[in-house]
This record gives structure tokens, C-alpha cells and sequence, in this order.
């Protein structure tokens, strides 16, 4: 099963679904979207990060700090590419069946911009403002202190000015949709959404 | 209705929504 020509190389299948919550087809599924995302630019079976960007905005350019962090946590060697292993692992995350934890730990890691160890105000001033900027809208500096002010009030609760990871842990459970994004339904019906994972596949589930 | 930051980011940005992934595949 192991170096068939058509998956990717010494990947195990059945190993990617045992340490993760999708079945040996789901996994070939993910297979059949990540040849698809792999080899939209540059057909290396690797996803680079034009080709993340290509997905996630429609377009192989630009600067965007969320799409920086998101493939930094998918690129777990950093190597500057995505693995179909690390695909898996990060896509894992996303489960409607994942733990939360690692769902709140993940989110934590992609507010966490500079990789301090908190998550800061420079970082979610950053984050709101660039999203302001993509959205061509306007909101006045007040404004904008006044909601980070707010949220920091809720969230920063020894009042450091930083949001430590035990203290995003307790906000999030307090505003559980804050994790939307961090369920993907897709996940749990991948099989469906990719069927010719069947013309391949090797082993029923 | 985004009176708290993280709800305006998690609501707003496209960046963090993956589920883009699985569209129009």
C-alpha cells in the first residue's frame, strides 16, 4: 500500500486515520483535494503557499496576514511547504469531532501573529484593522480602542495587557462562536464532496 | 453587532474561513 504511485509517497493511509478522526477513505478523499490544490500552480504534489492563497482568495498574490498564519500552522516542518501529511493534520483540527481543545489551542495560535506566546493588542488592533482595510470600510480610532478596550476588558483577565493562553482558553468557553471557523461540516462528509477518491482507492471502510 | 474584536475577525476575515477549500472543487 505504501509508495503506490498514484498517493503520495511513504504515507501510510491507514496510519493518517488512526491518528486522526477521519476513516482510511476520508483520508484518500483529502487526497483527491489535495492533488487538486497541490498542483494548481506548480504540480509537485506540495502546496505552497500561492497555491493556498489561490484557494482560499482566487488570486496567487498578495499580502495577507491571516493567510501567513494559517500556512505556517499547516507547515508544521517549516519548509515553506504543506505535506499531504501536515494537510491532514491541520485539516484534523477542523473536525466537527475534534477535541475542543485543540480547536481553542489552534485559534490561539493563529490570533498569536508574532508568536510571543499571548496574543496582544498591537496583534488583534492588526488583525481588525487590516480586515477594516480589505473591507473598505471605516471606523474611527475611537471607535476601534473602544472595542479592543471591551474585549480586552472580557478577555485579559489579570489585565497585563495580553491574552495568555489559559485566558483565551476561559473566554472562548464564555463565546463559543468564536470557533465557528475552527469546524469545518465539509469534514464530515468528504467522501461525498470527493467522490472520485473511489476510482483509487484501495480499501473499503 | 461586533462589538467584540475576535467576533469581527472570526466573522469578517476570509483568511480564517477554510472552508473556501472545499468549494468549487
Amino acid at each position: 500500500r505504501q509508495n503506490s504511485p498514484r498517493t503520495c509517497q511513504y504515507v501510510d493511509l491507514a496510519r493518517l486515520a488512526h491518528d486522526s478522526p477521519f476513516s482510511v477513505n476520508e483520508v484518500e478523499a483529502l487526497y483527491e483535494l489535495f492533488k487538486k490544490l497541490s498542483c494548481s500552480i506548480i504540480d509537485d504534489m506540495l502546496i505552497h503557499k500561492e497555491e493556498l492563497r489561490l484557494a482560499l482568495f482566487q488570486a496567487p498574490y498578495g499580502e495577507n496576514i491571516f493567510l501567513d498564519r494559517v500556512f505556517d500552522l499547516f507547515d508544521e516542518k517549516k519548509n515553506g511547504v504543506i505535506e499531504f501529511e501536515e494537510f491532514i493534520h491541520a485539516l484534523s483540527v477542523f473536525h466537527p469531532n475534534a477535541p475542543i481543545e485543540e480547536k481553542i489551542d489552534f485559534a490561539f495560535r493563529l490570533y498569536d501573529l508574532r508568536q510571543t506566546g499571548f496574543i496582544e493588542r498591537e496583534e488583534v488592533q492588526q488583525m481588525v484593522a487590516t480586515i477594516l482595510m480589505e473591507s473598505d470600510m471605516t471606523l474611527s480610532d475611537e471607535l476601534l480602542n473602544l472595542i479592543i478596550d471591551k474585549t480586552f476588558a472580557d478577555a485579559d483577565s489579570d489585565k497585563d495587557g495580553k491574552i495568555s493562553k489559559a485566558e483565551w482558553k476561559a473566554y472562548v468557553l464564555k463565546h463559543p462562536s468564536l470557533l465557528k471557523n475552527m469546524t469545518l461540516p465539509y469534514l464530515k462528509d468528504v467522501t461525498t464532496a470527493f467522490p472520485s477518491f473511489i476510482f483509487n482507492t484501495e480499501v473499503e471502510d | 453587532k461586533f462589538f467584540n474584536a475576535f467576533e469581527f475577525i472570526s466573522s469578517m476575515s476570509s483568511g480564517f474561513d477554510l472552508s473556501s477549500l472545499f468549494e468549487n472543487k
